[in-house]
């Protein structure tokens, strides 16, 4: 029997927005520690890693390991029917249940809806993301100016140079209108944290990105206040949002662009 | 020109 209740539906309404235009279909797998999903979109040139910790959870049962195959347009129809402050209950039998039970409940506990939503079988290449990377170069900032930053420079071009230098972190991008770039130093003076912009550099880096895959992620931003962008040279960059505290992440992996 | 790699050259199967 798997049981998790989440306080606020709007946390996974939200964690699905960020993941939905990249993937299509995933597997939830739940066990004692949470719920964690690992997909990559179809071109595998990028991969998205949720976990959502049983602590962040307002109750968690998992009597057994258990994948939750979902195709992630139709969990976006159920979550779009959760009221703003709602509560969500999700609920599946062991391994080989056909669907999964996501209970609304408003916060007066007067409106509760519940759709049974088909799961499917999904064959799933899980890649084993080493965590001892050291990467050279990392960019902390408040996610929305992120989001800008990818939002404007991809109306000039389909690929960004991220340099990081002492001079700060400069995005660079080139079209057919011609070419832009966007210089962003480090700012910890910010009165607010989640304003500040922390750029720490090993060593100085610089590596080319596809734009349309930086755009995908910008959509975790309402998930948190800030992001955190870590490179180095010829591995995978990784676009970090962590959901509240302790509830859990989501990351994003893109493969560089390699000048042949 | 710059080629785009996959992520399978550098996270393998586990």
């Amino acid at each position: 029997m798997f049981e998790a209740r989440m306080a606020q539906a709007s946390t996974l309404k939200k964690v699905l927005e960020a993941v939905k235009d990249m993937v299509s279909e995933g597997n939830f797998d739940c066990s004692e520690e949470g719920i964690c999903l690992q997909a990559m979109d179809v071109a595998h040139v990028s991969l998205v890693n949720v976990l959502l910790r049983a602590q962040g959870f307002e109750m968690f049962r998992c009597d057994r390991n258990l994948a939750l195959g979902i195709q992630l347009a139709n969990l976006s129809k159920v979550l779009n029917c959760a009221g703003k402050d709602d509560a969500v209950t999700v609920k599946a039998e062991d391994e080989g249940a056909d669907t999964a039970e996501f209970m609304f409940e408003s916060s007066k506990g007067d409106r509760i809806t519940t759709f049974e939503l088909t799961l499917m079988d999904i064959d799933s290449e899980h890649l084993g993301v080493p965590e001892d990377t050291t990467y050279t170069a990392v960019i902390k900032m408040p996610s929305t100016e992120f989001r800008r930053i990818i939002s404007d420079l991809s109306t000039i071009g389909d690929t960004v140079t991220i340099e990081v230098s002492k001079d700060g972190a400069s995005f660079q991008v080139s079209g057919d209108i011609g070419k832009g770039n966007l210089c962003i130093q480090s700012n910890t003076a910010a009165d607010k944290p989640s304003e500040r912009v922390e750029i720490t550099m090993e060593e100085p880096t610089k590596q080319t990105y596809a734009m349309r895959y930086l755009s995908f992620f910008t959509k975790a931003a309402p998930l948190s206040d800030t992001v955190t962008i870590s490179l180095s040279p010829d591995v995978p960059l990784v676009v970090e949002f962590n959901i509240g505290e302790e509830v859990g992440y989501v990351k994003y992996y893109l493969a560089p662009k390699i000048t042949e | 020109g710059s080629k785009q790699t996959l992520l399978s050259r550098f996270f393998g199967a586990p």
